[in-house]
């Protein structure tokens, strides 16, 4: 289930509708301090499910774009991600598909939609989605900034919750 | 429960035992539980670089920490192994020959699970594949630019 | 006491707003108390880089936090500021744009403070007046070696 | 009060007597990670009179040379500070001197004993030395490695406290 594309419009500072295109299996990003690039990793997070409290925000609002010193913000924000399915991975009933589109779109009210393959659905049908995948907003599969060092900071207790999560 | 606390421990532990010595090119870490009932205790991290003494991970250094952290993840990440992996900065504390094992090790993976990177390391922009730069030209406003590796590394954090 | 609480926040305030644009090349940055009591109320970090929206600290790029968390320390050393300052590794997530910057700062400092910086950084090792190296040919026991620049550079995270 | 020279031995890695130069405004330390870079950095912290458990140790005996693959264990650390008091900054009865050597001793047996200019004297006489001169174990003239991201990831309460200890 190999990660063919991830479109973003709107979301934290990619305002402008982008594509990015993930051509093999050893892809790097690079830029600048605030680029953009470790909103890649919170877009990709945010549309398996995970709440804006763990991307740095505090409310559903804050992936929407608010805003520069020469734009006004948006009103929403959509994250879609295109998954090769040819090696048959995916869970629940889209998992015969070749090819799947997941995406997640949140307007200034807070409401978050769901769409697989352009049709709306359930977010628990995008959970379904990557049960058994080894994916997921809290997965391992996506290592944050910042992570490692709470790793090598985590006393006894805490090592031992993120050992619990990680099965 | 006991018993699944007690298989994950396993299976992270022993996977921890071959990824370590991968990323420090020698050594040897492992996982020890600090209390006595497995509903409620702690884990703790051992290890030993090549040629020093074992330790808990705090009295490593920096680099070491990070990098027996990388090795924690990556045992993590087998026992879900997904299909691909995002990793942002990881590399960030470590020097020239730590980078270049760490590399070794996600090349190897990469037969089985796509790797997308973010970082400022030169090494690191040399084993990609492929490279997607990222700009902020207009202040606030992100956009994608073609890179090649030469352009990336003479920005990159060197 | 109050008194001394208020005039400790006012000066690392007022310094924080003058080192802040020296590393971003602009922006602006102030404390905020989120309290009513100065007895024990908190304190928190604001900042507008150049070009973006003003946010707290909590919100900004890994680099971004970093170069806004020295602000903040060379501020507080303003406070008392000693004839030495020894910083070690605080350039690590920062890209060259702003290690430039951090680096500039801390040469017109050094007219009257010595600094002493670890770092695995190319453009900050050329910053330096003198390179002390270090290794450890045998493991586990540290010893000083002589160092250029440029054999430094090769090796260093880059 | 500039610092002229470092002279360590037995401590944590230097196990060996080594004297760090530094000659200049300006001064890179550079080497692989775990070479002894930080250990500098604790070892004239621990000189001032930082404990050893904000000296990434539990004990005392911690900062001592514990042995390596190669070498046993030594029974004492010693770490030296050679100041340049031409500006006359020191503080207490050593102020009049042009150089100031402030040493601290440490064996097994946990006990520490301290020296200004080779004359033994107590840990209080090398506290007021510093006083006033802006260094100490807990100034901010010493920025240790992960105090950045301890700064960064600081909830308001605790900011309050730094900048409390700050003034
Ligand atoms: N809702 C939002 N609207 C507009 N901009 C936002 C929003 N949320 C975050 N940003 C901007 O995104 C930027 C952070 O981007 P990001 O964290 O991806 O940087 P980065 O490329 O990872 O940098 P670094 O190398 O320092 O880690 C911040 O400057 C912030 O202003
Ligand atoms: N008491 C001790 N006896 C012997 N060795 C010790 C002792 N305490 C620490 N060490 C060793 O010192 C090393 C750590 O050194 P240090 O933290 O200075 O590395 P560093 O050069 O700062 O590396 P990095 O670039 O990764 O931060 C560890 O490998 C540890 O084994
Ligand atoms: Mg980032
Ligand atoms: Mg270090």
């Amino acid at each position: 289930m190999r990660l063919r594309r991830i479109k973003l419009a709107g979301f934290k500072s990619f305002v402008d509708p982008t594509t990015l295109h993930l051509p093999s299996a050893m892809v790097g990003i690079v830029g600048p301090n605030g680029c953009g690039k470790s909103n890649i990793i919170d877009a990709v997070r945010w549309v398996m499910g995970e709440n804006s409290r763990h991307l740095r925000g505090d409310s559903m609002e804050d992936v929407i774009f608010n805003g520069s010193a020469g734009r006004k913000p948006v009103g929403q924000a959509s994250i879609e991600l295109v998954f090769d399915n040819s090696d048959g991975r995916a869970g629940g009933q889209f998992a015969r598909f070749n090819e799947i589109a997941v995406r997640r779109v949140v307007a200034r009210d807070g409401q978050s939609k769901y769409y697989l393959n352009g049709s709306r659905c359930r977010r628990r049908d995008v959970v379904d989605l990557f049960l058994g995948t080894g994916l997921g907003p809290r997965s391992y599969a996506i290592i944050e900034q910042g992570m490692i060092s709470r790793l090598v900071e985590a006393r006894p207790e805490e090592l031992r919750v993120y050992l619990e999560e990680a099965a | 429960t006991r018993q699944r606390f007690r298989e994950t421990f396993d299976k992270v532990n022993e996977r921890l035992q071959q990824t370590f010595p991968r990323l420090f090119g020698g050594g040897h870490a492992h996982l020890q539980m600090t209390g006595d009932d497995l509903l409620d205790t702690g884990v703790a991290i051992l290890a030993r670089p090549p040629g020093k003494r074992l330790s808990t991970i705090h009295l490593m250094s920096g680099g070491e920490k990070a990098l027996t952290a990388v090795a924690l993840v990556f045992a993590f990440f087998e026992l879900n192994p997904a299909p691909f992996c995002m990793l942002d900065e990881v590399d960030a504390p470590l020097d020239e020959a730590n980078v270049g094992r760490f590399c070794e090790l996600v090349r190897e993976m990469s037969e089985r699970v796509q790797f997308i990177f973010i970082t400022h390391n030169k090494t690191t922009m040399e084993f990609a594949d492929h490279l997607l730069g990222v700009t902020m030209h207009e202040p606030g406003v992100s956009r994608l630019v073609a890179v090649d590796v030469e352009e990336a590394a003479r920005m990159a954090n060197a």
